[in-house]
């Protein structure tokens, strides 16, 4: 299930985390994860996303990285689970 | 290699194809034509042949669908995801769904339009087993790429459907993909009655006018614009601009234009003294998208963006409570709309609200738009 905003930690915005999930950068494998594990789970699907679109791997959400994330995409995942 | 297969393919290299229902943005002809287009770009360069059938089920099916279409995949409205295809196998396997809250084009790279043919050439990859490629100049890199006249397969995606189904083994020289983009021509008015959306539409003594640019088509009766038209609409009203916002014709009988921050009003053909004159006098903002007189009330509303006014034209003031929200009374019509008119069809009064090249029909007595809307303005008004 999506993060709804309450238990996102503070620097993870849901769109993104979303995206992330809607795409197949995160394996939500496991919706009742930590937060912790949450955080770490959303920072490396930011650098895998990063890493496919060749973009600096910061894991961090900048502003490259949310542009490409803004652009009209397909709705099919980027990863095939 | 960027490229990435799902690992599913076609085991048959006669592909069949379905579609089951049309965009209003586009005739039905430029649909399939820019669909047959799209396969071609990958039967050109492997053994595949990809065959339309009808009323049978096909390997392929196409639909164009809004928000949650039983796939358990909802598209998100205008923006964001364009389209979605299934990989090779059987029942959705393969199909294709483009989400219908785009407008899409052919043949156009305007940024809030998208063309139909790059979207399919890219779905049509997923259908026939490709993922999507992390070369962001692929086709089926996961981005929007806008029309290019001189699109053509790259490395990256004719390398990853080739290792799928092997090469056209009987390619005829030259004979890789170029889009047939028509010859530029200067915009041949005709081919705007067709193709392009309207400035403006107004229902002037009891006769359709539709203004496009510096042109005017006329109508008595829906469907069939009159012989001898367009005509420049400078030999009619002298001194009125192109590219009017609206128009419309007062409960006096005069016609009012509005253009930008500055409307204009004619006795018949001949200008009123003393115009332009600024918009604010109404009370309203910088430009508005339409204007429609509501019958002999003296009433005329007001259409920009998401918002909409009602003016008394025998008070000469905006009425109180306006603006309001499109969304609010006219249940389905659209925001940012092109053009709105009243129309006597000779049996009731309807109102029509136009975006590019989509229209919808408003039910004043229900007060909102009838089921089976939008349709395409031009197959049903301009006998395109």
């Amino acid at each position: 299930a999506p993060l709804s905003e309450e238990d996102a930690p503070s620097e993870i915005t849901t769109g993104a985390f979303a995206y992330l999930s809607k795409y197949g950068y995160i394996r939500n494998d496991n919706p009742q994860a930590s937060t912790i594990r949450r955080l770490e789970d959303y920072h490396s699907a930011i650098r895998n996303f990063q890493q496919f679109y060749r973009l600096p791997e910061t894991g961090q959400m900048d502003e490259e990285t949310s542009r490409l994330m803004s652009y009209p995409r397909c709705g099919m995942p980027d990863v095939i689970q | 290699r960027r490229y990435s297969d799902s690992g599913d393919k076609w085991d048959h290299e006669d592909i069949t194809y379905r579609i089951l229902n049309f965009t209003p943005d586009l005739t039905e002809e430029e649909i399939v034509d820019a669909i047959e287009r799209a396969f071609k770009v990958w039967s050109d360069v492997t053994p595949l042949t990809f065959r339309r059938v009808f009323n049978v089920p096909g390997d392929i099916h196409i639909q164009f669908s809004e928000y949650d279409h039983g796939d358990g995949v909802a598209f998100d409205g205008n923006g964001g995801t364009l389209a979605h295809a299934y990989f090779p196998g059987n029942g959705i396997g393969g199909d294709a769904h483009f989400d219908d809250s785009e407008i899409f084009s052919v043949f156009l790279s305007d940024d809030d339009k998208v063309d139909l043919f790059m979207v399919a050439a890219h779905e049509f990859g997923h259908s026939l087993g490709l993922g999507h490629s992390s070369e962001i100049q692929a086709l089926m890199a996961p981005f929007y790429i806008a029309y290019d006249p001189e699109f053509s397969l790259g490395y990256d995606d004719l390398h990853g459907i080739q290792s799928i189904y092997g090469i056209n083994s009987d390619p005829r020289p030259g004979d890789r993909y170029i889009p047939q983009r028509p010859q530029p021509s200067p915009p041949d008015p005709e081919v705007e009655r067709c193709s392009k959306s309207f400035n403006a539409v107004a229902f002037i003594r009891n006769e359709l006018f539709l203004f496009k640019g510096k042109n005017f088509w006329r109508m008595r009766e829906q469907g069939k614009p009159l012989e001898g038209y367009p005509v420049e609409m400078g030999q009619f009203w002298h001194g009125l601009p192109p590219k009017i916002d609206a128009a419309y014709e007062r409960h006096d009988g005069k016609i009012v234009f509005l253009k930008g921050s500055h409307y204009w009003i004619y006795e018949g053909v001949d200008m009123d003294p003393n115009y332009p004159r600024p918009l604010h006098e109404f009370g309203l903002p910088a430009d508005v998208d339409g204007a429609l007189p509501w019958g002999r009330t003296g009433k005329t509303y007001f259409f920009k963006g998401e918002i909409y006014w009602r003016y008394d034209e025998y008070e000469n003031r905006m009425d109180k409570g306006y603006p309001k929200p499109i969304k609010e009374n006219w249940f389905g019509v659209p925001n940012n709309i092109d053009a709105v008119f009243r129309h006597y069809d000779g049996y009731s009064w309807n109102t029509y609200f136009i975006r590019h090249r989509r229209y919808w029909r408003f039910d004043e007595s229900l007060g909102q738009v009838d089921l089976g809307f939008p349709r395409n303005f031009g197959v049903d008004w301009m006998g395109c």
